[in-house]
């Protein structure tokens, strides 16, 4: 069901959408299943404007301190960070593979071009996630209709620019609906370029 | 209505408003 409303004090910068935080953790090894992915995904803050987002993400343990197998996901009010939602189930992401050391400003200079409306593309951003793992870390940028190549293109674009990313770095696509089908997050990707 | 556009050098000056803390 939906939450109630975020309320922003007067004089706060209102942010163009209400965001949630989301933090998941799974034990390595463990298989992914839609069920325990559920369980382990827990709400940790909401906000509506610039002032409540620094406030929660001053206290957030940043990417480069997270213990591997973690994951924050900042997402649409309404929009649960799953495959299945009704807002994803139709759409993909964009992933971007970093080297340690990386992600902690990358991740930044993303939330804040998603909370600064820097993309473009309407409703079409659903939400963007970290991903910490053993040897890189991993941003990945949801959007609603895989389909939609003048706005999948468009989000590519702009996180190219935003992330300033070395040139060479690979870029690539996954629809939800082929995540489900082989139970994978970042395996079986479309490179950049399809 | 109009979309709320945040410029990023903005929204890093905003991190160190009192107001943020």
């Amino acid at each position: 069901k939906p939450l109630p409303p975020v309320e922003v004090k007067p004089g706060d910068h209102r942010l163009q959408f209400t965001y949630n935080i989301w933090f998941s953790r799974r034990a390595p090894g463990k298989q992914a299943t839609t069920q325990n992915y559920d369980q382990n995904l827990k709400l940790i803050g909401r906000f509506a404007s610039v002032e409540q987002f620094w406030a929660y993400y001053s206290r957030l343990v940043r990417p480069a301190d997270l213990n591997s197998h973690s994951d924050i996901h900042i997402f649409k009010d309404g929009i649960k960070p799953m495959w299945e939602d009704a807002a994803n189930k139709n759409g993909g992401k964009w992933i971007v593979r970093l080297r340690k050391g990386l992600a902690s400003r990358c991740w930044e200079n993303m939330i804040l071009a998603m909370l600064g409306e820097q993309f473009m593309v309407g409703d079409e951003i659903c939400g963007a996630v970290i991903s910490v793992r053993f040897q890189e870390d991993i941003i990945s940028v949801w959007n609603r209709t895989a389909q939609d190549t003048a706005t999948t293109t468009r989000i590519r674009d702009t996180l190219k620019r935003v992330l300033n990313l070395p040139p060479n770095t690979v870029m690539e696509y996954k629809t939800h609906n082929d995540s489900l089908k082989d139970h994978s997050s970042f395996r079986n990707t479309r490179a950049d370029g399809y | 209505g109009t979309r709320i556009i945040y410029e990023r050098t903005f929204l890093m000056q905003m991190r160190n408003s009192p107001l943020a803390k």
